[in-house]
């Protein structure tokens, strides 16, 4: 109480304390991170993610807020689920150096068993303002077209152009379209049930987009050497 | 000549203080999820001139204490960190977001006379 609370988050470089209205699980990723840096001790370069392989002092883990597009059954051109993706970039500040930008659709955990049809993942960017009044946002600028055999685990996305991109438009969020197609192979022999694996894919569905920084004036190599 | 070590207690010489800001006493333990705080040591204490051998000093502390014996106007040799280690954050903002920033020179392990 005897220094004010102001100084020490101008100090951290904070605007203000947190009063989160829902707790968020640490992402397994900042946590390793985290806790790699506890256990390495001060000789380590921590404006450097080796974990990641870029430079950075700032991890942003953003949690997607969109929603599911459609709600009716696959439909029967294969098209196994559609979402919206959104992602709230008003927390970047334009005085960090973007190093990277890499969203993470975690398909589900990994199994030996039922794999499931080859799916097709399309990522497109929502050009439009204003998309939470609409039921059915437009795809526009294609991102991404990805094959994945046996759709588990998690997948990664480049966004670094893209999130550069809107930041330099002062645009203070991101709109992705997903769409993923399930293509039964009549020829393997094996029967895919692609509703199943749909609807399992809707369940796990789980987006992240995740955000390294670097500022300059954060990472200076300390320059006294001892006597 | 040799210069006699002074007597008396060596607490008042150059060397850390140890100090620990606990999150829960600031009230941040809702939105900082790691470390519990941090140490905000610092470093306080004499570097008188037959000591300066000897506080972990650098060149200069040396001179700068033999020219304080000289001529008093000079100033002493003050008591600084010579080693800092980082320290990194895992905190939610309000938007959800959970992030890890990490901040360098933040902690003072060494003390010395400068």
């Amino acid at each position: 109480s005897k220094f004010q609370e102001h100084d020490i988050l101008q100090f951290l470089d904070l605007e203000k304390t947190s009063s989160p209205r829902r707790f968020q699980p640490v992402p397994r990723i900042l946590r390793k991170i985290f806790q790699a840096r506890e256990a390495g001790g001060a000789s380590q370069d921590l404006c450097y993610v080796k974990e990641l392989g870029v430079r950075g002092n700032l991890l942003r883990l953003l949690p997607d807020q969109g929603f599911f597009l459609n709600a009716q059954e696959p439909s029967r051109d294969g098209s196994c689920l559609q979402k919206f993706l959104y992602f709230n970039l008003s927390a970047i500040k334009e005085k960090g150096k973007l190093t990277m930008a890499r969203l993470t659709l975690d398909l589900g955990p990994r199994s030996y068993y039922n794999l499931g049809p080859e799916v097709v993942v399309v990522l497109s960017v929502v050009e439009e303002r204003g998309v939470w009044r609409r039921p059915h946002p437009k795809p526009g600028r294609m991102l991404a077209l990805q094959s994945v055999p046996g759709p588990q685990g998690p997948l990664h996305f480049n966004l670094k152009d893209v999130v550069k991109d809107r930041n330099s438009n002062r645009l203070k969020s991101l709109g992705l379209y997903l769409e993923i197609l399930a293509k039964e192979d009549r020829y393997s022999g094996e029967h895919f049930q692609v509703e199943n694996t749909c609807l399992r894919l809707k369940r796990s569905l789980h987006a992240s987009l995740l955000v390294v920084t670097l500022n300059p004036d954060h990472c200076r190599p300390s320059s006294r050497k001892r006597r | 000549a040799a210069i006699p070590v002074p007597k008396g207690s060596c607490k008042n010489l150059c060397h850390r203080h140890q100090l620990f800001v606990s999150f829960q006493d600031l009230g941040w333990h809702k939105w900082v999820i790691a470390p519990k705080g941090f140490m905000a040591n610092y470093c306080h204490g004499d570097c008188p001139f037959s000591m300066a051998t000897y506080l972990n000093s650098s060149n200069y502390a040396f001179m700068q204490a033999l020219m304080h014996v000289v001529d008093p106007k000079v100033p002493k040799a003050i008591c600084i960190p010579t080693k800092l280690s980082p320290i990194s954050m895992l905190y939610q903002d309000n938007d959800e977001n959970v992030i890890l920033r990490h901040y360098e020179d933040m902690v003072v392990d060494e003390c010395g006379c400068g």
